[in-house]
């Protein structure tokens, strides 16, 4: 057996080569940190379930990626967010989906997982077990970027349904001629 | 969408993925995130975590078809993600993130770019957008 190893992402899609660096630098240094929490974490014995808990948690509190803090608005201006997890060893696995409040979507997941016999919990009774195990817990408000308003006024604007990094203007080519990427 | 993968030095492995869904989507949409088996997946062989368009990752059960191409065709994790990027999913739709038991890391996308990074014992790191070519 060789070492441990890591992997993480900040998601994809349609990021154009000449993406600006005003948005890349953040998003680069972002991920370079969320990184070294990993590495420090394996190096300090952390199990893997640990480690990429602990990763997504740092990732859902930076709010250039589509996740925890900075969140993406649904067509009703509200946030529902969602997340899973699974432990390869015991195949256990938890979910839940429609989130407004909560600060880690990842970590209300492993509750589940761990504090259930279920694997998915979803909007108010996912909400509810969230209240119930004392799960941080925001005004949606906190959760919402002015970023993310802007684009979300843009998605309507050309009436569609808007890729992580898709650079606002007409329809997309190709894939439905729409972009619809989370 | 964000995500994470990580192998131990005994082969465990385990994989997390959040999301904030996608913008203008209907209320109500699930995406791939929190899907077993098509967003996120990991067993005895392989973690995976996936991004991108949710109704083509969850259509083509993306992570679980790669742990399946692993366990019932024998392909490495390399292979068996170079053929789900290409063949599982429509091309400017998908990426993911994986690494397997044995300490194998691939990071593939068929979109344009994808926010990524790796780390491993060795010492080796990597952070990207774009194809590294």
């Amino acid at each position: 057996m060789v070492g441990w190893a890591i992997a993480l992402h900040g998601g994809g899609g349609d990021i154009q080569l000449d993406y600006p660096d005003e948005l890349r630098i953040p998003r680069e240094i972002a991920l370079r940190h969320c990184l070294d929490v990993g590495v420090s974490a394996f190096k300090s014995g952390k199990p893997p379930l640990d480690v990429v808990e602990l990763v997504v948690r740092e990732l859902e509190n930076q709010p250039v990626f589509n996740a925890g803090k900075g969140s993406v608005l649904t067509a009703e201006c509200t946030i529902e967010m969602e997340a899973s997890i699974m432990d390869g060893k015991t195949k256990r696995c938890g979910a839940v989906s429609g989130l407004n409040t909560v600060v880690n979507p990842i970590s209300l997941a492993r509750l589940v997982m761990e504090k259930t016999p279920h694997v998915y919990l979803a909007f108010n009774a996912a909400e509810a077990f969230a209240r119930a195990h004392g799960v941080e817990t925001v005004e949606t408000s906190h959760l919402i970027t002015p970023e993310n308003i802007q684009r979300l006024k843009q998605a309507k604007e050309f009436n569609r349904v808007q890729l992580d990094y898709t650079s606002p203007g007409p329809k997309a080519q190709g894939y439905h001629g729409e972009s619809q990427t989370g | 969408t964000v995500g994470c993968v990580a192998v131990d030095s005994a082969g465990n492995l385990a994989s997390a993925t959040s999301t904030g869904g996608y913008v203008n989507k209907m209320a109500g949409r699930i995406g791939d995130s929190p899907i077993i088996g098509a967003g996120t997946y990991a067993n005895h062989l392989c973690a995976v975590s996936a991004t991108g368009q949710g109704e083509d990752i969850i259509r083509g059960t993306v992570a679980r078809d790669v742990a399946a191409l692993m366990e019932y065709k024998g392909l490495s994790l390399t292979e068996a993600a170079a053929y789900v990027i290409d063949q599982s999913v429509p091309k400017g739709s998908c990426g993911f993130i994986a690494v397997s038991a044995n300490g194998e890391v691939t990071m593939p996308f068929n979109t344009n770019g994808m926010f990524r990074a790796c780390a491993t014992e060795d010492g080796y790191t990597e952070i990207g957008i774009w194809p590294k070519n």
